[in-house]
């Protein structure tokens, strides 16, 4: 038997937000610990990462290990089915075929519940090392979520350099160039808003606009966002799920032909 | 010009 519940369904629709641009189905892999998703985009350029612990819910039950595949569309529609404020369970039972979305209202008056039809998705997954950043940077996410959608008007691409005094996003095509530069803030008294730079060696990437512009569909559910760069390797773009877990995306870097 | 690869050159099934 597995059961999750959560007091608000904001959360989960924000979470689905979040992964449906990338993904059309995914499995959700449900234990004691928690439900983790793991799955790359169809072209397999970027990986999402998705950790849910069971001690965030408000209710989590789990008594054995569950793969649950779901069309992501699908799961959209029953999701857009709830009001922000509703309680959300999640049930299966094991070995199940199908799991249920139940939504409860506030004063408990309207009950709903949705039942979907789960997928076998063979699924590979990747084993990613632990690594040690050469710069991470963190920054408000409605910034990093206004400069890539700025910058995608101007390529194709986004080049992202980070030295210790700050971190420049630049992109170039017909219509000319444009760069941002956003320097280390000095205040320390608003956490949200600041933009802080941990550097060990300056680096500079370049990366596809359009899944930047789609890992920005996770804005909502952080007021960080963490990017974390080494040379010739994927950058790590990590939204926090607050009391709940993180969402993390892999993006593999361009490189020169 | 930028060629893009895939996140599979990276990581290693598991």
């Amino acid at each position: 038997m597995f059961e999750a519940r959560l007091n608000t369904s904001q959360v989960l629709k924000k979470v689905l937000d979040a992964i449906k641009d990338l993904l059309n189905e995914a499995t959700f892999d449900c234990s004691d610990s928690g439900i983790q998703l793991q799955a790359m985009d169809n072209s397999h350029v970027s990986l999402v990462s998705l950790s849910l612990r069971s001690d965030g819910f408000d209710k989590y039950r789990c008594d054995r290990n569950l793969s649950m595949g779901m069309n992501l569309a699908n799961m959209a529609k029953i999701m857009k089915c709830a009001n922000n404020d509703d309680t959300l369970t999640m049930k299966a039972q094991d070995n199940a075929d199908t799991v249920t979305f139940m939504f409860e209202s506030q004063n408990q008056e309207k009950v709903s519940d949705y039942e979907m039809k789960l997928m076998n998705l063979d699924q590979e997954h990747l084993g990613i090392p632990e690594t040690d950043y050469a710069c991470v940077v963190r920054m408000p996410a409605m910034e990093f979520a206004r400069i890539c959608r700025d910058l995608s008007q101007f390529g194709e691409s986004v080049v992202i350099s980070c030295t210790k005094e700050g971190v420049k996003f630049s992109a170039s095509g017909d219509a000319g160039s444009a760069n941002i530069k956003l320097a280390q803030t000095s205040t320390v008294d608003k956490e949200d808003e600041s933009v802080v730079i941990e550097m060990q060696e300056p680096v500079t990437l370049t990366f596809a606009c359009r899944y930047l512009n789609s890992f920005t569909k996770a804005t909502p559910l952080c007021n960080q966002v963490q990017l974390s760069m080494s040379a010739d390797v994927p950058l790590v773009v990590e939204y926090r799920i607050p009391d709940l877990g993180h969402i993390r995306y892999y993006l593999a870097p361009k490189i020169e032909d | 010009k930028t060629k893009q690869g895939s996140i599979m050159s990276f990581f290693a099934k598991k």
